[in-house]
């Protein structure tokens, strides 16, 4: 259990900045 | 701040320990050897005390350093003191990972969206000016054939 | 219902529970250890008093009666000092957001909101691409346009040519020089007869 809260919330704290990496590149590149 | 009230309540705790754990006690529980050894369960007493602290302080040194808690502790102090002003209950992750990722996205596709407004203004003024050149060269045309018919009638 | 701290785990990288499960779990091996420690000597000392008739078995309850008492000691101070911990150093107040959630707060979109927001942007996009079609329409009868301009002033140089004949030849207008003209030209089809028959 401990280690399902600490993987989820190591994610809930990562992932939002490495998916708006993606997104932001997506962006550009529709931009261009 | 957080870092110091972990050390004072650790501190506390093991002061108490300590307390509870004292010579008399200790002497009580191993009495027929104190009788004997009176000096000896003294300084052993005074050994498994000083022991145990040495021991139980190294582990929340350990414990500080592993998990950089005193930077941690004293970051969330400033995180919180920031949120002073803040009454309500502050948001909390939803459980649904698609939808707080997408709120991140969020200040991005507001600039997409300013982004793409200026390229329509633009596009739209530049296109204007194509339209009233192509509204010009219709009416150029249109008077050069004009011309052309009176020439033509002229002949006729 | 255990409270997984989660919020926290997200800022610490451990859920506080475990930190004071393993600070717990630590200070008892400890508080055995030493007791372990203070039996040996103690035993090791009796070793050499042999007729002092204390029995290890009697020291072992010693320690057991030490040992026992310390540990409901321990239990209810580490109790109290867990629950300092976790409300007071190990939590993150309510009204507090994480740095890294601060969009949450500067940006509080609905599902609903965020939809809008893409159907706005997707609109924009195609009038966009029809601006730039239409643009692309524009410029191409632009192109166009400069063909025909061309060929109409062609044939309307055609016109004004003609007109510039007559104007340098006859010194008059097209229409003065034709009535001019078409006399003579009767009188040269005349002419043409008479010789085709004579010739005849």
């Amino acid at each position: 259990f401990d280690k399902v809260i600490v993987m989820t919330t190591t994610k809930r704290k990562q992932w939002p900045r490495k998916i708006l990496i993606h997104a932001v590149q997506a962006l550009k590149a529709e931009q261009e | 701040g957080r870092a110091q009230l972990f050390s004072t309540v650790v501190d506390t705790f093991l002061e108490k320990l300590v307390a509870a754990g004292s010579y008399q006690r200790f002497a009580n529980c191993y009495r027929s050897f104190c009788k004997l050894q009176p000096e000896l369960t003294k300084s052993i007493h005074n050994q498994f005390v000083s022991q145990l602290q040495e021991s139980i302080k190294a582990e929340i040194q350990e414990v500080m350093e592993e998990g950089n808690l005193e930077v941690v502790l004293n970051s969330l102090d400033k995180i919180v003191e920031e949120a002073k002003s803040q009454e309500e209950p502050a948001w909390r992750p939803s459980g649904i990972p698609a939808e707080d990722a997408r709120s991140s996205l969020v200040p991005y596709l507001l600039k997409h969206r300013a982004y793409l407004l200026r390229a329509l203004r633009n596009k739209e003024e530049e296109n204007k000016k194509v339209a009233e050149s192509v509204l010009a060269g219709r009416g150029r045309i249109s008077e050069l054939q004009q011309q052309i018919q009176a020439h033509k009638r002229a002949w006729q | 219902s255990v409270n997984p701290m989660a919020y926290e785990a997200q800022f610490f990288g451990f859920t506080p529970q475990t930190c004071m499960l393993r600070v717990y779990a630590a200070f008892q091996d400890y508080l055995f250890d030493m007791m372990l420690v203070v039996e040996t000597v103690i035993l090791k000392k009796l070793e050499g008093l042999s007729e002092c008739g204390i029995s290890p078995l009697h020291i072992r309850k010693s320690t057991e009666k030490f040992l026992l008492f310390l540990q409901e000691n321990f239990d209810e101070l580490f109790g109290k000092m867990e629950e300092m911990l976790l409300q007071l150093v190990l939590n993150i107040p309510k009204n507090v957001l994480l740095p890294e959630d601060k969009v949450h707060k500067d940006y509080p979109y609905s599902k609903e909101q965020f939809q809008a927001l893409q159907d706005e942007i997707h609109q924009l996009q195609e009038q966009y691409k029809a601006e730039v079609s239409a643009g692309q329409a524009l410029r191409a009868e632009l192109e166009e346009q400069k063909v025909v301009q061309a060929e109409l002033e062609k044939i309307l140089q055609c016109f004004v040519g003609l007109e510039n004949i007559c104007r340098e030849h006859w010194n008059c207008s097209f229409r003065e020089s034709f009535a001019f003209l078409t006399p003579s030209l009767k009188k040269l089809q005349d002419k043409l007869k008479d010789v085709e028959e004579k010739s005849k």
